[in-house]
């Protein structure tokens, strides 16, 4: 089952590692960014994860919906790691807007296993079709759910989107599914 | 199959992105680092995998065996990924000594989801335990092989190199495993 794999190892290779350094991050990034004060104040100190149950991931957020900006990346956290020195890993921060035209900022990126679930289901040799894709995803957001439940390492630091794609032709979808959470 | 997908993952979302750009990465490097020049020349210019069998990772290399230095990294790479902005793709270079003593420059890390094979093993609520570790770590070598063996952008770019845990007793078995490719 390769849900259950893509979201222990998202959970063991990331979130266990970055969650905790999270709220360092943030607050050293608002000290450099003081024009940020008011928006991160409606905004979230979590890290927002988005999963789109279609597995439909963007590399910019921006081009989803122009209501999201990117605004600047959290500064880098370095680890070494399995022979790579330094490691880089760091979270980009976005200034969302509604629909009264109240800004956000928050910490929010993709589920990037869920590009590994889309990718598998274009390789014919990976034993994997479109059809199981939905049903996967939908394992990997329960399999995550139930981790993440269970680490002390991550309480409380994170927020799973499950996006649906059913409103998908609403320019404004994902920009109102961050401000609702 | 948890190795299956890590195999995929670890191709689909690293080394299909990053294999693609080794040779400039290392020629930019050497541009840089003018008294490596010889040492490559005996080194590689490949991507050097190690997949321990017992998938016992260290983070660092130069801990495993004094007969390797770490070096330098290679220039960083940024890429857009899933809300990412420049997510940073690294290397790091590393002087491995021969038993007489000549040097070989060359790229090389554990392939980091061996990393998650472990913790799992660890974690009673993964659903797997240390016996099937091992299996596991076959069939994500086998599994990686085949991928690799099939692939256009990776071809000719890595070679992955598996490690029994006969010798670990021997405080120079890694370096000599490496100089032997
Ligand atoms: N050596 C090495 N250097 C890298 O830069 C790197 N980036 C990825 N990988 C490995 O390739 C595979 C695919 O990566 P993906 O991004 O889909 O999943 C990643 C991704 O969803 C998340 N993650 C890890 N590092 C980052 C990061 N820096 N930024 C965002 N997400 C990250 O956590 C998952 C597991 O990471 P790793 O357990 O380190 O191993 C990965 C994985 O096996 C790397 N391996």
């Amino acid at each position: 089952n390769v849900a259950h794999g893509l979201a222990w190892s998202f959970y063991l290779g990331y979130l266990k590692l970055v969650l905790p350094r999270l709220e360092d991050s943030i607050a050293a990034f608002r000290a450099t960014h003081q024009a940020s004060a008011q928006s991160w104040g409606r905004g979230s100190k979590k890290l927002l994860i988005l999963i789109p149950v279609n597995a439909n991931i963007s590399h910019k957020l921006g081009d989803e919906d122009n209501n999201i900006h990117f605004y600047d990346n959290l500064p880098n956290n370095e680890i070494d790691r399995a022979g790579v020195r330094g490691r880089v890993y760091k979270h980009s921060v976005y200034r969302v807007v509604d629909e009264d035209g109240k800004a956000y900022d928050c910490v929010v990126e993709y589920a990037t296993p869920l590009l590994t679930l889309y990718n598998m289901s274009q390789e014919s040799s990976a034993g994997f079709g479109e059809s199981e894709r939905r049903q996967q995803v939908l394992l990997f957001y329960r399999t995550l759910q139930d981790i993440l439940e269970q680490s002390l390492e991550c309480r409380n630091r994170y927020k799973l989107i499950l996006l649906n794609d059913e409103h998908v032709d609403d320019p404004h979808f994902l920009s109102k599914a961050i401000v609702r959470h």
